[in-house]
């Protein structure tokens, strides 16, 4: 920048806006909310508790350097080298959950006994790159 | 898989395992190979339901019996009481149970004696068909559940006379003989709000349980006044205890994979515990670091006295 009389030809490239779409993508992974209603499956005349239901989901794209912020492995950043260097066919890591919550359910069985059942791994609560 | 005795593929304690009366044709290409189906149990209905022939079946599915109104109420009380409003089970919960089943029983038939010196004495004949409890779920605890009628006042000291006893012998163990299969007792409490009272039967109805008895028929006799005999009040005036024959209760760890195992979230915390590591002490034992601690806190005030 030592041509200070004339004006540039281009507005100066700002390096740190270039690589923060790298590392810091728009729609980054990350958990979203969704809630359904088991009358909606038509699950409700056995299903009396609870009368919704959160699972969650996973979205969002994975950077390239995935490693501390989302708890992945090395061979997830292997991965993305590879699909973006070598060979396009192999996947590019995906937003997955990591770890999940349990469920407590309360359900009439066909005899009209009634159980109440805590299921594990029913609602995501963390995602991940993998 | 997990049916006793059955095996029924689609018979199982797995989330979404009924409706099971509907037809079930899965595309082959959706089928788990027969290894894989034990840990697996929430799949198949949600194939169903992804399926086009699923989601027609889905709709036309058959009426299920409705439970008592009584024992519904009791169930969701306890569901508020064990789930967040979100349906995430509470973390403070100290016992191992994921499982709670509530039969009500199948037929019952009632002899009443009525004997105003004595008291009230209600006799009744009850069948528990135990089908639904797959040989995966490992009891804890059983209880006989009664609620009272509403004659009955608030705060009322009732003392009463149990004998419970079973019907039919089964001599069919040659391994573990027939045990005692009737047993009397009193017991002495008071009636609160919601009038409910829970009878622990578990040493009662364990032996008949684990050796996969399917249906539980016993006779229930109880003779209850009001009063207290510790507190010296006379016992007098008759109830009727029992207007509505008990409810089963089974209290029970679910140990297939899909049920929620309460101890090893517990352990997986313990190995990360946050706090960090003391040098001079041996790897804190993740089931036994509270009497470690104690052991080691004692040795110390020792040492220093």
């Amino acid at each position: 920048d030592e041509n200070l009389g004339e004006a540039p030809a281009t507005p100066p490239y700002n390096l740190s806006e270039y690589f923060k779409q790298f590392l810091f993508p728009q729609n980054e992974c990350e958990l979203h909310n969704f809630r359904l209603s088991f009358s909606q499956l038509k699950w409700d005349k056995w299903i009396i508790a609870p009368h919704r239901y959160s699972p969650q989901y996973c979205k969002g794209d994975c950077p390239r350097v995935v490693g501390h912020r989302y708890g992945s492995p090395v061979h997830t950043m292997v991965q993305n080298i590879i699909y973006e260097k070598l060979d396009s066919s192999v996947p590019k890591p995906s937003c997955v959950p990591a770890e999940y919550s349990p469920l407590s359910v309360l359900t009439i069985e066909p005899d009209g006994s009634i159980v109440y059942k805590e299921y594990e791994d029913m609602i995501a609560t963390k995602c991940t790159c993998r | 898989p997990h049916s006793r005795g059955r095996a029924v593929f689609d018979k199982t304690s797995g989330f979404l395992g009924a409706p099971e009366d509907a037809v079930v044709e899965i595309n082959p290409l959706l089928r788990l190979p027969k290894g894989a189906r034990r840990g697996y149990a929430l799949l198949p209905p949600l194939l169903k339901v992804l399926s086009d022939q699923g989601r027609q079946t889905w709709e036309s599915e058959a009426p299920r019996l409705q439970p008592d109104s009584r024992a519904l109420r009791y169930m969701k009380r306890l569901y508020k009481m064990s789930a967040t409003k979100e349906g995430i089970p509470k973390a403070h919960k100290s016992h191992l149970y994921n499982t709670v089943r509530l039969f009500t029983p199948c037929s019952e038939c009632k002899h009443r004696h009525r004997d105003l010196m004595k008291g009230d004495i209600h006799s009744v004949d009850l069948l528990f068909n135990l089908d639904r409890v797959t040989a995966l779920e490992h009891l804890l605890k059983s209880v006989l559940l009664y609620s009272f009628d509403t004659s009955v006042p608030i705060s009322s000291s009732i003392t009463c006379v149990c004998h419970l006893s079973v019907k039919e012998r089964d001599f069919s163990s040659q391994v573990c003989p027939s045990g005692s299969h009737s047993i009397a007792f009193s017991l002495h409490f008071e009636v609160r709000k919601r009038k409910w009272v829970e009878i622990d039967v578990t040493s009662f109805l364990r032996p008949l349980i684990a050796t996969n008895r399917r249906n539980i028929h016993m006779a229930v006799n109880f003779t209850c006044l009001m009063g207290d005999p510790q507190q010296n009040t006379k016992l007098e005036n008759p109830i009727n205890v029992a207007l509505v024959p008990p409810s089963l209760l089974l209290y029970l760890n679910d140990t297939s994979e899909q049920a929620y195992h309460r101890w090893n979230s517990l352990r997986h915390r313990r190995r990360n515990p946050g706090r960090p590591r003391q040098r001079n002490s041996p790897l804190v034992d993740p089931t036994g670091d509270k009497g470690k601690e104690n052991s080691q806190g004692k040795r110390a005030s020792r040492r220093r006295r």
